[in-house]
């Protein structure tokens, strides 16, 4: 089984 | 007050074609630097960044730094008034609740002003590191967007492999499976035709069909597509938008669980 990662879990807010 | 003409009009409507289906709302921001756009999509595993450096506009005026938040499909729609050659210029006032885009036709002989209204968004800023990548492929854009297009008819995610045999994109679903290999191939007649490998080591990264083949919306903006690639990083597809700047989309992985 696959999950999509987040994009959020490699760029921080800046 | 802001004030950007930009001579080929015709950019901007192909930057809204490429990113309205991804982006619902987005913050546009205008500074010294030029007109830019960081947005991720609705579900937070895309992210489109896009630049056009004020030195591309014809004339560049912008005060002071500015937000103008946006809802893309209704820029969109006022931007396909535009002729294909018409020149458009933005506009907007300090202070002001909306944004005018006026297009002129080549000749002068027909100016248009359209009024659209801003919105407030709250968007995320995100800091993007500079990284080096494991490995960097440049290709037509046309043949990788032919490759998304091919491949999600038989599934919906793709395994992009670089090694040094070259480039290759795979997909399975249930009526079978698809491997499309492109090698390394720079004996061509134009430059914008080659196939460029750079690779420090190989990687092997599964990613969404559905969000590629958005970002191949890109593809009028540019004959080259950069795509870069690490095991630890979202891919970058990347767009140039000629002596203006880029169109960058960001994509995170699926991992096995």
């Amino acid at each position: 089984m696959q999950r999509q990662k987040s994009i959020l879990s490699f760029f921080q807010k800046s | 007050m802001l004030e950007l003409r930009l001579v080929q009009g015709s950019l901007l409507k192909k930057v809204l074609e490429a990113i309205k289906d991804l982006v619902n709302d987005a913050n546009f921001d205008c500074s010294a630097t030029g007109f830019s756009l960081q947005a991720m999509d609705s579900s937070h595993v895309a992210l489109v960044a896009l630049l056009l450096r004020s030195e591309g506009f014809e004339h560049y005026r912008c005060d002071r730094n500015l937000s103008m938040g946006m809802n893309l499909n209704n820029m969109s729609k006022m931007l396909k008034c535009a002729g294909n050659d018409d020149i458009i210029t933005i506009k907007a006032d300090d202070g002001s609740d909306t944004v005018t885009f006026m297009f002129e036709s080549p000749n002068q002989d027909k100016i248009a002003d359209f009024e659209m209204k801003l919105m407030d968004i709250d968007s995320e800023h995100l800091g993007i590191p500079e990284a080096e990548y494991q490995a960097i492929v440049r290709m037509p854009s046309s043949e990788f967007a032919r490759i998304c297009k091919d491949l999600s008819s038989i599934g919906d995610t793709v395994v992009i492999s670089v090694t040094k045999e070259g480039v290759k994109f795979s997909t399975r679903g249930d009526i079978g499976t698809a491997n499309v290999v492109c090698r390394q191939n720079t004996t061509v007649d134009k430059p914008e035709e080659a196939t460029v490998i750079e690779m420090q080591e190989p990687v092997s990264l599964t990613f969404a069909l559905r969000y590629m083949n958005s970002f191949t919306k890109a593809t009028p903006l540019s004959g080259t597509v950069t795509i870069s690639l690490s095991s630890d990083l979202p891919i970058v597809v990347e767009y140039k938008i000629a002596e203006m700047g880029y169109i960058r989309f960001y994509l995170a992985p699926k991992i096995e669980d």
